[in-house]
Formats: C-alpha cells, sequence, structure tokens
C-alpha cells in the first residue's frame, strides 16, 4: 500500500497570526526551530505562509511588515494524496513544504521535503 | 546501480565570502532564490554556512554581524555518497542542505532534502 501525506505530515504545525509582525514570525521561527509558519487569520482561516526566506527578504528590502512579505497563494496538500503528488507539486513551484488541509478546509498538517526524503533510506 | 549524490546535487553553488554582512547575506538569498548559502574563507575554503533561518534568528535577537549567526562546524557529503545516506545526515541532524566537498576538500555542490524529495516520485 502506498505512503500517504497524511503518513509523513507534521501534526502539530506551528502557526502566525495574520495580526503579526516579521519580528514575532522569526522569533517564534527560532524558538519552535520551523522555517515554515502557515498563517491564521482572525476568522482562524488560512490566510497565507511566511517563511525564514521570506524574513530574509524583509531584511535585504527593509520590510517592515508581515504582508509585505506573506504569500497568500498557497499551494496546499490533502492528507490522502500519495507522497510522490505532494513531491511534484513542491519541485514544480519550487517550494519547501505544503499546509495540509482536511475535508473542511482546517489546517490538519505540513509537508516538507525534508520528510519526504527521509523515506529515501526506506527506498533505496 | 544506486543513485549517489553527485547524480542529485546542485553544482553552481552560490556561496559568500566571510567577510559579508547578514544583510548582504539576505540579499545574495532573495536574488538567487536560495536558502543556503556556503561561507567562504579568504582562503577559499569552506569556513561555514548561513541560512535564511539564520538571518531569522539575527531578527529575532537583533544580531547584527553574520559571525553571530553562521554555523562554523558545517555537516557535509561526498559526492559518491549513496543519496540515502546523505538523507539519514540531514534528518539526525535537522538540517535541510549539505555542502559536498571534493577529494581535495574543494566544494562541488551542495545537496539538498528537497532535491532528495523529487526523486520520490520516480521509485513509488
Ligand atoms: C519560491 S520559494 C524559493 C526559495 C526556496 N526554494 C524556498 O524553499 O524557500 C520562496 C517563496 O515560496 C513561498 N512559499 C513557501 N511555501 C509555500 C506554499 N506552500 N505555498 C505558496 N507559497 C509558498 C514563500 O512564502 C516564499 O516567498
Ligand atoms: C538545526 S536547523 C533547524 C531549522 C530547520 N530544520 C532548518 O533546516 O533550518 C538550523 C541551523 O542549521 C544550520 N545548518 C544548516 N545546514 C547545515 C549544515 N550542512 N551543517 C551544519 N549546520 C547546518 C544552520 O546554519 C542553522 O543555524
Amino acid at each position: 500500500s502506498r505512503t500517504s501525506v497524511q503518513d509523513v505530515m507534521i501534526q502539530d504545525v506551528v502557526t502566525i497570526d495574520e495580526s503579526s509582525s516579521i519580528e514575532d514570525a522569526a522569533r517564534v521561527m527560532m524558538e519552535k526551530g520551523v522555517t515554515h509558519l502557515p498563517v491564521i487569520s482572525a476568522e482562524r482561516k488560512l490566510a497565507g505562509i511566511v517563511t525564514a526566506w521570506d524574513v530574509s527578504k524583509a531584511v535585504a528590502m527593509k520590510y517592515t511588515k508581515l504582508e509585505e512579505i506573506m504569500t497568500r497563494d498557497v499551494v496546499t496538500s490533502n492528507p490522502g494524496d500519495a507522497i510522490d503528488t505532494a513531491a511534484r507539486k513542491m519541485d514544480s513551484n519550487n517550494i519547501s513544504a505544503l499546509p495540509v488541509l482536511g475535508e473542511d478546509g482546517r489546517l490538519v498538517g505540513l509537508v516538507t521535503g525534508d520528510g519526504i526524503s527521509r523515506l529515501i533510506s526506506i527506498c533505496k
């Protein structure tokens, strides 16, 4: 039986609120040791994503607001997707992680290129 | 025949000099679209590595010098290593990329978790 996104995704996803500052995002990434933070709106919906690369862009371009660096058009995955579907989606979009949305559109996990990469030791 | 690091590594690696500022590193990451920059010493040797996560740490902690955020103890790979060796090394060190050093210790590539992840579509 094939491996699905649900089998490899991180379930305790660290997120930030849309009202956060860039510095808040940087602090959460550092404290939690993550590079990707789904951004949650006041209505508890997925509003976007911000990554350590976006924070670097803020440093380079001297941006000061989270909305200037977050990506609103989020590429996501479903728990039942095969992992090669997720891997291909990341590759074609040149991104390293996909928030995973359940049937009601709720955030249920995060699947990463690193998480998929660690499965290679099993198949090769 | 098994897949080696040489088969999947990025060969035109973007690097920065040890004398660079944090802002230089952020600008190079943004312009080249990368998250990992091997740091090269004045003697053209691998002195360390700096990533977008390190730049975020600088934002969170208000560090101002590259040497305050770069990692000097670099985990590296060899071109002839099997990719599952590289994947395991990244997983056990909780990192996403390994500079690849040739026989003379020279930087010849960069192997990433994302690069290995894209192979999954081939084996599953
Ligand atoms: C196109 S990538 C290029 C740099 C590098 N490959 C990386 O992984 O960060 C950088 C951008 O992708 C965006 N991004 C990351 N994950 C995403 C996702 N799941 N959906 C949409 N955009 C995403 C980030 O917000 C960032 O602005
Ligand atoms: C331990 S990881 C944790 C965060 C996240 N997993 C990531 O990939 O960035 C963050 C640290 O790893 C360091 N790092 C990245 N690649 C490395 C490598 N090949 N060797 C040693 N340290 C590395 C970075 O400099 C950064 O300080």
